[in-house]
């Protein structure tokens, strides 16, 4: 993944564009939201690249008020998008929440309870100024109030799985790669659709890249196999 | 197909291996086919071994790779597998060293299944083990229980991994495939996989294949 500064970014337009037309939808355009401002970091998957985006923006006065379908949401709103942008298909937008900045903590798992070899507090929720989502490039690992427990699972990690690395620059790289791994485990299990746990595995210290590179077989999906007759099928019950 | 089926039941499956840090998967999915279809027609189990595939095998790329459907044309071709403790695994590649006369497997010819799930699961329970290949997005961090991953994060565009396709049943109500890993028994459920079953959830029915034993 990749933190991008405030707005600075043009790769951050085009999502965001996308979710204020999503949320926006159905809307006349003089009563559409307003983007104020907007935040948000880039992880790039195979599959695509995932924006997670904090967005500002300003609903405009309800007029009449009974017209408004949240009355409590006039006014400064904060919304978390996350956008799945992939080459071959539409983006998609997988998350949309929305709040009054301050009044409540962001929306990032406070409604799941992480598995298993995920922290229980992978990132601070009290404030939407404080989510990770602000955090610079260089600071992707923890920050100083959740630092002990992803230690600590990092340290679990390194004994079960016998890992050490080659110094402390190594190590303190590896801890970075491992806490971003977190949040994508913790992302495929906010999704997952059946009974499956994902959190810290062997390869938890690896880059997406590594991983494919050293564990899997690109040739799949791009040599022609040799055709091979067809299987009779099954007969007996 | 009957409702469940789980070839780990009926001594058709060797222990769980590891291919390390080699991309090797594709030799590892053929060699359990083969295990499972010796078996099941000679009545031995033996472990076969991947490390001649990833040596002799030159339709493929050993580490960088390979197909299913090559791994079965060379081993017609070398005249059989030796087993795993005649030419063991090294998890990178080395001069072929295949002796025909340790040969202790072979194969007569191969096949492609259906792309349909009810299908493979027929297949599946009458005739033995299938190799198929997958999307692995999901398995990198996957720890136990039944994975479905969310469609767009698991395209079945994007197949990288090949495994062996076991059994298949149910789990408090959600229907699975159970899915033999070549990455060791300290990943997943003790090398094993449970992926959603009737979904073609990550492409697992793209490329379904078996050797032949007559």
């Amino acid at each position: 993944g990749r933190h991008l500064p405030l707005a600075s970014d043009p790769a951050l337009e085009a999502p965001t564009q996308f979710a204020m037309e999503i949320y926006n939808r159905g809307r006349d355009p003089g009563a559409a939201a307003v983007l104020q401002s907007v935040r948000g970091r880039s992880l790039k998957m195979a599959q695509g690249v995932l924006y997670s985006l904090e967005v500002t923006l300003a609903e405009p006065p309800c007029s009449p008020p009974t017209a408004c379908k949240h009355p409590q949401s006039s006014g400064t709103l904060l919304c978390r998008f996350e956008v799945l942008d992939q080459m071959w298909a539409k983006q998609t937008l997988l998350e949309q929440d929305c709040g009054q900045p301050g009044s409540q903590p962001l929306p990032w798992s406070s409604d799941h309870q992480p598995p298993p070899g995920l922290p229980s507090k992978a990132r601070n929720q009290s404030s939407p100024d404080a989510g990770l989502l602000a955090e610079p490039h260089s600071s992707s690992l923890p920050r100083m109030g959740d630092s002990v427990e992803l230690i600590s699972l990092f340290k679990d990690f390194l004994t079960t799985y016998n890992k050490s690395y080659a110094n402390a620059t190594e190590t303190q790289r590896r801890l970075g790669i491992f806490a971003r791994n977190l949040e994508l485990a913790h992302k495929l299990q906010e999704l997952d659709q059946g009974s499956a746990q994902y959190g810290v595995t062997k390869f938890s210290d690896l880059t997406e890249e590594e991983f494919r590179m050293f564990y899997l077989n690109p040739l799949l999906s791009s040599l022609p196999g040799r055709a091979l007759r067809p299987a009779p099928r099954a007969r007996g019950p | 197909a009957p409702a469940s089926w789980d070839w780990r039941d009926h001594g058709a499956l060797t222990a769980a291996k590891n291919q390390g840090m080699c991309g090797s998967c594709w030799a590892f999915s053929v060699t359990g086919n083969v295990e499972g279809q010796w078996f099941l027609r000679r009545g031995a189990l033996l472990t076969l071994s991947e490390q001649e595939l990833v040596d002799c095998d030159t339709l493929d790329q050993a580490c960088g790779g390979g197909l299913p459907s090559n791994a079965y044309t060379a081993i017609e071709t070398l005249g059989g597998l030796e087993t795993e403790k005649d030419y063991s695994y090294e998890g990178r590649k080395e001069r072929c060293s295949f002796s025909p006369d340790k040969a202790r497997a072979y194969i007569n010819s191969s096949v492609d299944l259906s792309r349909d799930e009810q299908e493979i699961a027929a297949w599946l329970a009458e005739n033995g083990p299938v190799s198929i290949a997958l999307n692995a997005f999901a398995m990198q961090f996957y720890r136990r229980g039944v994975s479905h991953p969310f469609r767009p994060l698991c395209s079945p565009w994007f197949i990288d991994h090949a495994v062996l396709l076991v059994g298949y049943g149910d789990r408090s109500g959600i229907p699975f495939w159970a899915i033999k890993n070549s990455w060791g028994p300290d990943w997943g459920e003790e090398g094993y996989y449970y992926l959603y079953r009737g979904a073609r959830a990550c492409g697992m029915n793209t490329m379904a294949s078996s050797a032949i034993v007559d």
